[in-house]
């Protein structure tokens, strides 16, 4: 564990507490794509199952707990208990267009044609594209609460750190997993735009809103 | 190769 994991994981975490606080508290999901919230519960599913096979640490355990709870939870507030308030007629895209590739190419390119292996590297391409829905809900309506921003901001430098985890692993362990850096870099690189709009507008006390 | 059967990361 070095610092940027750490920093990882903690801005990953907040995310998901950032996301579950504004639903529950504001008792409304606007703004907010709950199809990209469905991938999210896809990918700690299908790379979690782990838990049920393998013991790496206490706080290894607990993170996978904490996110697959949290993330279920964004789910049913979405869809069961704050359904009135989910802004469907926005979140219009198609999630079969990123779930059939990725599994196709799951199968195809892995480290191990095992069934566990297959789910962890599923889980590992479909992460780098599951924020597409929301981000392209963000397109659509052109703009995005502040509270949404911080969100996506805390989700996009968790995958931002984690390449640094990387580059400090490769060094200091000789550790790669060519699969999760190439994936992480194509996650990384779809939030560039956001984290531009991010700084330029949200951090100077602007709402975040596009150029119609 | 183990480390990658036994992925550490979250």
């Amino acid at each position: 564990m070095n610092l940027f994991r750490l920093a990882g994981d903690v801005s990953h975490l907040l995310a998901i507490i950032i996301l579950l606080l504004k639903i529950w508290r504001t008792r409304s999901c606007a703004g907010i794509s709950g199809k990209s919230q469905i991938l999210f519960a896809l990918v700690f599913t299908t790379r979690y199952l782990d838990l049920l096979t393998t013991f790496i640490s206490f706080y290894n355990t607990t993170m996978k707990v904490i996110y697959i709870g949290c993330s279920y939870a964004t789910v049913w507030m979405i869809y069961a208990k704050f359904k009135a308030t989910y802004d469907s007629n926005h979140d219009t895209f198609r999630m079969e267009f990123l779930v059939i590739p990725i599994a196709a190419l799951s199968l195809l390119v892995n480290h191990d044609f095992a069934p566990l292996e297959i789910l962890w590297t599923f889980s590992i391409y479909l992460e780098s594209v599951a924020i597409l829905p929301q981000l392209f809900m963000v397109s659509k309506t052109g703009e995005a609460e502040t509270i949404t921003s911080h969100y996506l901001f805390a989700l996009g430098l968790y995958r931002a750190l984690y390449l640094m985890n990387w580059i400090w692993r490769f060094f200091a362990e000789g550790f790669f997993d060519l699969i999760a850096i190439v994936a992480g870099l194509v996650q990384t690189i779809l939030y560039c735009d956001f984290f531009y709009l991010y700084i330029t507008k949200v951090l100077k006390g602007k709402k975040l809103s596009l150029p119609a | 190769d183990e480390d990658l059967e036994k992925h550490d990361e979250l």
